[in-house]
């Protein structure tokens, strides 16, 4: 593991004399493979590398009995810093309902999170109301339907429209006529480079202007991670990150290539199909999680 | 890149990054780097442009290290039983839509076996699949063991001389070993009810995965043994470099590529399109 393979290169290095940034050239190379090897953007690895270089230099390596393992410990330290703080509530409005909109490429886990994030609301004594604005994809109502019932919770299909602008702006008058509390709006996955949906986007954000943007991603996502992620917040703008699937073995550096880029906090992670393995982020585990 | 004009270390680094970029991943790519300085010492490559075309070929090399017949899905006995699998969201069911259209513009008698019982409305959507290409569907109700809708399957296939049956799965993470376990058992009762059955066993990989494909695509082929990819997503911006590894390692050939949502969004892979779109 990494630490091995600092150890070894700072054991060759004892003998010449202080550390620069020459020598420590090989263990910042180890530290880039690792993060390449748990698919960390390129470019976000090598702006990672340059903000580790100064204190991989500093005195707490050099008079360290352990340099290789007080390096690990620092790109721990910066690698959760970077990854943001625990910050995974909605912002709730003093006027409900609070709006969320659900939005991500195809497949990410968009349907099944909006049932998660509808129960946690649930619970947390935000009746929200489920919007079926997936009008694409085969029995896509039906799963987020069938989903809903699951749980007791209502779930909107348009009224007769089957536009998905239309679904969401009669979702309003729906919600206020239940007397939900939230509103959490299943969107269709589609491509950050398909301009006519990603307009779609921008036509149901500026008819009801939701509260809440989450950017729904697969933890396994490579290097396009952050073309995706720049793309959806450049022509939307997102305000969260949920990352699916983290109960795979995928090392997840996508959340820092999407974090990195975005700027916008991770907010909650899926850890299983069903409905409660939902879970808040926590920069700490995830950081550990993506040096492996 | 190749505007440079100079064959010098950055111009190299540039090659290695583009490979890194495309998911090829940081081991392959700098092996295949290191291989490539070695080979323009050799043979004395002056053009930038050279070089470039001369990488091209040493991945194509890569792919092609498998027979040219490895890559094509030849249905070759009756009826030939597909099984589809892959973790969940990769697009099995939608490419399943597509082939069985395929194959019934092709004039075979296409059977379809709805194998996801687990999840909220998989059967629906295979069903609406299955309309679209004018195919039956086997299906049980939602939560039944899905080995009991593949054993229905093949001796519907059977009684009825279907030429193909497709089965579609649950999405799985190769990680989960109830799970793996389930799904060698639809391979097994497939076997036992039709000699030589499955006889195609396509993994559906998403485009945008990173390294974790390698670990998919190992696990599952240790579990049932993958005689084909079908790598979809690829209408997107990623490139799917993550599968030269696992052809070079796995010596596991992709045979099909997804190049959207609709019905006939499905293409033969081509080794040569594939490293072009590498470069792009
Ligand atoms: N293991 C695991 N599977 C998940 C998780 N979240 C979603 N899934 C599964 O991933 C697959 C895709 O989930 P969906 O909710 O349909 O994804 P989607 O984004 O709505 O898909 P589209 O609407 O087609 O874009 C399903 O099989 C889900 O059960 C998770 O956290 N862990
Ligand atoms: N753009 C694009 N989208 C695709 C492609 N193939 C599948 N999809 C989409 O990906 C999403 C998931 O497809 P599914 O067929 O439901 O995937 P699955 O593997 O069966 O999912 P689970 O059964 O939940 O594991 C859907 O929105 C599909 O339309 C493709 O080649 N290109
Ligand atoms: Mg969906
Ligand atoms: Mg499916």
């Amino acid at each position: 593991n990494l630490t091995n393979k600092l150890e070894t290169i700072f054991k060759k290095l004892r003998g010449y004399g202080k550390l620069n940034e020459d020598n420590i050239k090989d263990a910042l190379r180890e530290v880039r493979i690792a993060l390449l090897e748990a698919d960390v953007n390129l470019n976000v690895v090598k702006e990672f590398i340059e903000k580790i270089k100064v204190r991989a230099v500093g005195q707490e390596v050099m008079s360290s009995l352990t340099p290789g393992q007080q390096v690990v410990k620092i790109v721990n330290e910066e690698l959760t810093t970077m990854l943001g703080g625990t910050n995974s509530s909605i912002a709730l409005v003093s006027k409900p309902p609070t709006i969320i909109m659900m939005v991500g490429l195809q497949g990410s886990g968009k349907t099944t999170t909006s049932a998660k994030l509808a129960r946690r609301l649930l619970k947390e004594g935000q009746l929200p109301l489920l919007v079926a604005a997936d009008v694409y994809r085969p029995a896509a109502i039906e799963q987020l339907n069938i989903l809903g019932k699951e749980l007791a919770i209502p779930v909107f299909n348009g009224n007769g429209t089957n536009n998905p602008v239309d679904i969401c702006k009669r979702s309003l008058a729906e919600a206020s006529e239940k007397g939900c509390r939230s509103i959490v709006i299943d969107t269709a996955g589609r491509l950050h480079i398909d301009e006519e949906l990603m307009q779609e986007l921008k036509n149901i954000k500026s008819e009801i202007k939701p509260h809440e943007i989450l950017f729904v991603a697969d933890a396994m996502t490579g290097q396009d991670a952050v073309n995706v992620a720049k793309t959806f917040n450049e022509h939307i703008g997102i305000d969260g990150i949920v990352l699916t699937k983290m109960d795979g073995d995928a090392r997840g550096g996508a959340a820092l290539s999407i974090r990195s880029v975005t700027g916008k906090p991770i907010k909650f992670i899926g850890i299983g199909e069903k409905l409660d393995q939902f879970e808040s982020f926590y920069p700490d585990r995830v950081a550990s999680r993506i040096l492996g | 890149i190749i505007g440079r004009g100079k064959i010098d270390e950055d111009f190299f680094e540039g090659l290695e990054e583009l490979l890194i970029t495309a998911d090829v991943g940081v081991h392959s790519a700098s092996r295949i780097i290191s291989g490539l300085r070695e080979d323009v010492k050799k043979n004395k490559l002056k053009e930038p442009k050279d070089v470039e075309q001369y990488l091209k070929s040493e991945i194509l090399k890569i792919i092609k290290s498998l027979q040219p017949s490895a890559f094509s899905l030849q249905p070759k006995s009756n009826p030939f039983v597909i099984m589809v699998i892959g973790v969940n969201g990769s697009g099995k069911t939608t490419t399943i839509g597509k082939l069985a259209s395929r194959y019934m513009k092709e004039g075979k008698k296409v059977l379809l076996a709805a194998g996801d019982t687990f999840r909220a409305a998989a059967i629906e959507q295979l069903e609406i699949w299955g309309k679209r290409s004018g195919c039956t569907v086997i299906k049980h109700q939602s939560g039944a063991d899905p080995s009991a809708v593949i054993y229905d399957a093949v001796q519907s296939a059977k009684a009825r001389e279907y030429d193909i049956l497709i089965a579609d799965t649950a999405g799985r993470l190769h990680t989960k070993v109830n799970l793996m376990e389930e799904m060698k058992k639809i391979k097994r009762i497939m076997g036992r009810e039709l000699q030589g059955a499955p006889h195609e066993i396509l993994m559906v990989l998403d485009a945008t995965t990173g390294q974790n494909a390698v670990s998919q695509a190992r696990l599952f082929n240790e579990a049932v043994g993958i005689t084909g990819i079908a790598l979809t997503k690829l209408d997107g911006t990623a490139k799917g470099g993550v599968v030269i590894n696992i052809i070079d390692e796995l010596k596991i050939p992709v045979k099909l590529i997804g190049v959207g949502e609709g019905v006939d969004d499905l293409r033969e892979f081509e080794p040569e399109a594939f490293v072009e779109a590498l470069f792009d």
